[in-house]
């Protein structure tokens, strides 16, 4: 699985990953 | 908690020590959002318990491109609501470190 990085300017990182299907809700 | 469409949850073990966590938040039912949320997938990221506000991590997800800027108060409120739970945990189960 990818991570992507993005790092805001006020310094706070946010890393986002995909999420599992399992934690997916059924629509 | 509302059922916000936003979902966030402990990215880490809580110990009821430290004051920053490591909180995960994914779009559940875009339905829920006004704008269109970037497809990223799941964002975790450090919150503060002491020093920040649920309200300061969305505006930055927002000037990060995750959500519409229109989104900012139910993001904000899926924080708020996740953080106030873990607060009611730490003093329920720790209630002498707090």
């Amino acid at each position: 699985s990818s991570l992507t990085q993005v790092v805001h300017s006020a310094g706070r990182r946010f890393i986002v990953s995909p999420v599992p299907e399992s934690r997916l809700r059924e629509s | 908690a509302e059922d916000t469409g936003v979902r966030v949850e402990l990215a880490e073990e809580d110990h009821g020590r430290k004051s920053a966590i490591a909180l995960r938040l994914w779009v559940e039912d875009p339905k829920k959002l006004k704008g269109k949320p970037k497809d990223s997938g799941a964002i975790e990221f450090t919150f503060d318990l002491e020093r920040e506000t649920p309200e300061d991590v969305a505006q930055e997800m927002i000037e990060s491109g995750f959500f519409h800027e229109s989104d900012v108060k139910i993001v904000a409120k899926s924080i708020r609501d996740r953080v106030a739970l873990i607060q009611w945990r730490r003093k329920r189960i720790w209630p002498a470190l707090q």
